[in-house]
């Protein structure tokens, strides 16, 4: 991998992006699932987070344009040159930007705007071109087969983690030092004693199991769940989500990470997302929120924030008054923060760890403690 | 007067390599004359510096599998540093 000269990077871990303007080739729909998509590709191996912005400056602009189009830098029509970006920096550095004589798609009939994106976004973040021909930055186009399973090489991994390192970020989002050598990501496995979850939901009648890139997926009819990537469902979801729940009357499951949450209806992502939780009526102190669940009796969705929970109104669509209120004064038993939480027989689950608490509302106390995984026969 | 196929397929080569390497590898644009004669060593150089930059053999000249990288698309951002 290389990095431009003199090594520009940004000197913060939340960046902002805003899509300036749409190709005529794909639905903006499928523009904003690209560029995502393509963001979230370096998001899952660094300490970086992007939150889209739709007015004013944002720290990457990604635009369409064709021939000259205000940098000196002209598009050259149909074919070669497909996009350019610039290193990490105010102004136009950072942007990306796109030769709208090219044909975008979603798929490898014309050129793959995703995995076009993905390249500039390593611009954006301050990766020159590779040598290496296995790296997504290296300079000449070359489409995947796979592009649902779409994974960066290491030399992509190493080279951005040399920027940003891999995943510390320190309390006031400044970048951490990179660390001595990337760690591979291991795959989870669902026996594994000390297996934790990054949340938990139902959907239409089945849990789902989030760890990492990856969930798991049971039903009750069914003894083993089956294992999947994110991506290979959502492929504009994160990995690595904080909560996740479903409003089963709106056949909708809600996905948080960050200060940002996506609604998904079976396979199908909802457009106009992602939202910022501030639209739920979270004060700005609110980071990010560690579990979720909907009642679907009370219509009331509990979102837990460390020590904390909020109720949400959804039948009203507003965050209750009076909250926030203290986890273990209203849930006695459960203490400490929860990684995720599930409903199923008239029961909460709170995870913590790999640990998990059965929580009888009605008796108001913890019945049972359980493996985390005991959802999955082991 | 029409030009024979292979010549003018060689002009056309000698164009995209002139292009090439003036946007991605730095050639200086007054070179013309050294890509013309694409034997000059200073031309050579930069052939090979794209080829080992591209991961191809450092042959120092205009191969077909050279050519069939260049006429790929690609990343408009130049492959050295300015």
């Amino acid at each position: 991998f290389n990095t431009f000269p003199g090594t520009p990077k940004w000197g913060k871990t939340q960046l902002t992006y805003r899509i300036v303007n749409y190709t005529p080739d794909l639905s903006r729909e499928a523009v904003d699932a690209a560029i995502g998509k393509a963001l979230r590709v370096w998001e899952e191996v660094t300490p970086l987070t992007f939150s889209r912005i739709y007015d004013g400056e944002a720290d990457i602009m990604v635009s369409f344009a064709v021939g000259e189009h205000g940098d000196f830098i002209p598009f050259d029509g149909p074919g070669t040159v497909l996009a350019h970006a610039y290193a990490p920096g105010p102004g136009l550095n950072g942007d990306a930007h796109f030769d709208d004589d090219e044909q975008w798609t979603e798929d490898t009939t014309g050129t793959n705007l995703f995995l076009v994106a993905a390249h500039e976004l390593g611009h954006s973040l301050g990766l020159f071109h590779s040598a290496n021909p296995e790296a997504l930055m290296y300079p000449v186009y070359k489409f995947s087969q796979n592009m649902a399973q779409f994974r960066l090489s290491q030399d992509d991994v190493n080279g951005i983690q040399s920027l940003y390192g891999s995943a510390t970020v320190s309390p006031d989002h400044s970048v951490a030092p990179p660390e001595s050598g990337p760690p591979e990501s291991a795959t989870p496995t669902m026996c594994d004693p000390a297996l934790t979850f990054d949340a938990v939901t139902t959907l239409r009648g089945e849990a789902l199991f989030f760890k990492d890139r990856y969930f798991w997926r049971k039903s009750l009819r069914t003894h083993e769940p089956g294992f999947y990537l994110i991506s290979s469902f959502w492929p504009s979801l994160p990995s690595s989500i904080d909560a996740a729940y479903e409003v089963a009357g709106k056949d909708t499951v809600f996905i948080f990470k960050g200060n940002q949450f996506w609604a998904i209806r079976g396979h199908e992502e909802q457009s106009g997302y992602p939202k910022s939780i501030y639209t739920l009526g979270f004060p700005a102190t609110v980071r990010k929120i560690d579990a979720a669940i909907s009642s679907k009796e009370k219509k009331k969705t509990y979102f837990f924030v460390g020590d904390k929970y909020w109720r949400f109104d959804e039948k009203r669509q507003s965050m209750e008054p009076g909250f926030p209120r203290k986890v273990a004064e209203d849930f006695p038993g459960v203490h400490s923060q929860v990684d995720a939480v599930y409903e199923a027989f008239g029961f909460f689950y709170f995870f913590n760890g790999s640990l998990q608490l059965e929580f009888d509302p009605n008796a108001k106390k913890v019945t049972h403690f359980l493996k985390s995984n005991s959802w999955f026969n082991c | 007067y029409p030009l024979h196929g292979a010549t003018r397929g060689e002009d056309t080569s000698m164009d995209l390599l002139q292009q090439y390497l003036e946007n991605y590898y730095g050639l200086a644009k007054d070179a013309t004359q050294f890509v013309k004669r694409k034997d000059s060593s200073p031309v050579v150089k930069k052939i090979q510096e794209m080829q080992r930059f591209l991961g191809l053999e450092m042959t120092g000249k205009l191969d077909s599998g050279t050519m069939e990288v260049m006429r790929k698309p690609r990343c408009g951002v130049p492959d050295i540093g300015h």
